[in-house]
């Protein structure tokens, strides 16, 4: 699942 | 970072600077629809909203701000620097059908209910749909030249190499990214008839693509 707020994809 | 995304963000840059280079140099933006700019520009402006408040890599950072800038600078160019060239009785696409239920998909299915992650979540729904108007105003003025069709290609690509990439993550490190990956693979559908008429049609040296 994806860490919320910590989007390193732009 | 990994080998996809790398290429699929060098892919997208390519396509930014293609369009953006364009239009400088012809002085023009015809066969542009200045509808699909806007929603991008949109896209970029509700997705790097954390380009201050969460610090991710230098890389990240770069790229964030050269997306905002090339996208809000091509909006310009067709707007109003070059205005007099855009076509807008052929750009007729009613965004408002894209933003009303990507605005309410957005609320409905997101990862967290905050301002931030609603814009985020907001800016993936829209960038699958983005390209509709120019894909619209292709089908509607039948033909498209040659350089907005790289244009379309490598934008096209940058996606469907993010989805190579989200295949790699998910094997090597467990990430899955269900929002994401599901419009990732609306957007790239959007391109396939596209994609056939590229490689079939403007590979084979034509000098535009003009449908049939």
């Amino acid at each position: 699942e994806r860490v919320l707020g910590a989007h390193d994809e732009l | 970072m990994n080998v996809f995304r790398l290429l699929g963000d060098v892919s997208h840059l390519v396509a930014i600077i293609i369009l953006f280079l364009k239009i400088f140099r012809s002085k023009s933006c015809a066969g542009i629809s200045g509808k699909s700019q806007v929603l991008f520009a949109l896209v970029f402006t509700t997705r790097y909203l954390d380009l201050f408040t969460s610090f991710i890599s230098i890389y990240n950072t770069v790229m964030k701000v050269v997306f905002l800038v090339l996208s809000y600078a091509t909006v310009y160019l067709i707007y109003l620097r070059f205005r007099s060239s855009y076509d807008s009785e052929s750009d007729t696409f009613r965004v408002e059908f894209l933003l009303v239920p990507v605005a309410g998909l957005s609320f409905l299915e997101n990862y967290d209910f905050t301002p931030i992650e609603i814009l985020w979540t907001f800016s993936i729904y829209l960038e699958s749909v983005a390209i509709l108007p120019q894909l619209f105003m292709i089908t509607k003025t039948g033909e498209a030249e040659s350089i907005t069709t790289h244009y379309l290609f490598f934008l096209g690509l940058y996606r469907a190499l993010y989805l190579a990439n989200w295949v790699w993550r998910y094997h090597t490190e467990g990430f899955f990214d269900q929002i994401a990956v599901v419009s990732g693979v609306v957007q790239t559908i959007f391109y396939c008839d596209f994609f056939y008429l590229y490689v079939t049609k403007v590979l084979k040296g034509n000098s535009k693509l003009t449908l049939p």
